[in-house]
């Protein structure tokens, strides 16, 4: 059936949405069917996509509640083969609701459970935090993406992250595997990105994709025009970076 | 009593951390009397400051849940009149268990009554979402002071914040008042920064800062050697921006 993979790390603006946006549109442009599943009630990939989110009726939200089914909620995008299942809303408080409900982790797997398989792949966006909402995220995937900001801050926290992993793989999602980190808005000028990058090589190994992420204005500048920076401007390096990116992913996906 | 000052926005990596340590900074360097309590569970604030997490005993969790007073969980830092109240590894858990407590929204409030007023200002660093340990904050601060990363995404949430704190308002905490906007990681090399500047400015005028922080590879590189930049390199673009916006605050303190 699909695979699902949890675009996810606690630390706020890492890349997790801009990975998400533009590596699904990338596998979406070579052929694989792909949904992204907008996790974060602050629905950023909506939004990064041209969707307007006044206009949702079924969202997210509804599914991970159990309200619609995975499919009654996709919504098409401008790009072919891409699919958003947008964030509603009502998901902020989604965090404090799921708390008291029975095998609160399940929810997600519960309704994914229920979809038939008409995608190759689930990309799930996650919020910038390691609550209900990640943790569903992290028991229904069998692979975590994690964007890593090439920042020393950033660096701090993804042994929490790994941590946390291995702490659902055992409890909830024995299949859980660490899919990859792929490492984001390097910057050339300036040392710090090169002294993190060699960090995490160094500690992670083949784990890290040769695919780096450069720090590039023209990927900051599509969401305002709701389109992936692979429609707005393709050659620049931004859109090149995510193009190998998905390439090394497919690779890999095919090795498994 | 002490002037309690929240930093929180959602949205992730906009500036709330290294805003609630320099800002710190600066307002002890011209003599108050500073506490930062940090309620982010990746524990930035402690790490920026040369805090050892591991060598935390009762940090912002204990004090949360009233296990601790907060006066026993004051640490003071190498800087003259800032010390702080750090985040211990728990504090990942406490918004879960939270949700069970009475009045789960006023424990930070019941925790801050209990202590003598020894700080003239108490800055609480936000974890990025507005679950429970932001929703704490909002309700014992009197104001809230809002990074704002001059990015398309960040300007995005900014209504949701806005709307959160009028809830919070309205049922927990009648004494809340917008502090002010402060416009981070300006990058004068594109238009992005001056468009998202100039949005902010026309909708929330004067409650934005005349100081605006420029993106600095220094402010990035500060927290590998546990110290704010202020201190790392006092007179680089950003700290110089941080002194400012130091004035900026005290000045309109004293005009209330
Ligand atoms: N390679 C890049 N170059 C320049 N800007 C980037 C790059 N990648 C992302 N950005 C910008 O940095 C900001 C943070 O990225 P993004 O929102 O994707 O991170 P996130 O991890 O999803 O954040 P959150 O933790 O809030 O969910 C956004 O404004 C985005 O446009
Ligand atoms: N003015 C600046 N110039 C350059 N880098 C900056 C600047 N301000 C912050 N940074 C860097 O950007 C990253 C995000 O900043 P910071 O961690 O303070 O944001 P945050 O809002 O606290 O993030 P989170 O949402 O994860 O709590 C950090 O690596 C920090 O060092
Ligand atoms: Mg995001
Ligand atoms: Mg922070």
């Amino acid at each position: 059936c699909s695979r699902i993979i949890a675009v996810a790390n606690q630390k706020g603006g890492v890349g997790k949405t801009t990975t998400a946006i533009n590596l699904s549109t990338a596998m979406a442009a070579v052929g694989r069917e792909v949904l992204i599943f907008d996790l974060d009630p602050q629905g950023n990939a909506s939004t990064g996509l041209g969707i307007e989110r006044k206009n949702i009726s079924a969202g997210s939200y509804e599914v991970l509640i159990g309200d619609e089914s995975l499919h009654s909620a996709v919504v098409k995008t401008e790009i072919p083969h891409l699919s958003i299942v947008p964030a509603s809303s009502d998901l902020s408080g989604a965090e404090l609701e799921l708390v008291g409900a029975k095998r609160r982790e399940y929810c997600l797997k519960r309704a994914f459970a229920e979809s038939k398989c008409k995608f190759d792949y689930i990309l799930i966006d996650c919020p910038p935090a390691l609550g209900l909402l990640t943790l569903n995220a992290l028991t229904v995937a069998q692979g975590i993406l994690v964007p890593l900001q090439c920042e020393y801050l950033a660096l701090e926290g993804l042994s929490q992250l790994v941590k946390t992993a291995e702490r659902v793989k055992k409890t909830f999602n024995p299949n859980l595997k660490l899919q990859g980190i792929v490492l984001t808005m390097f910057d050339s000028r300036n040392n710090l990105s090169a002294l993190v990058s060699e960090d995490v090589r160094e500690y992670f190994g083949r784990t890290v994709y040769k695919a780096v992420i450069p720090r590039n204005v023209k990927v900051s500048e599509a969401p305002s025009h709701g389109r992936p920076v692979l429609l707005y401007d393709f050659n620049c390096p931004g859109s090149q970076a995510y193009v190998h990116l998905a390439a090394e992913v497919l690779r890999r996906e095919e090795e498994l």
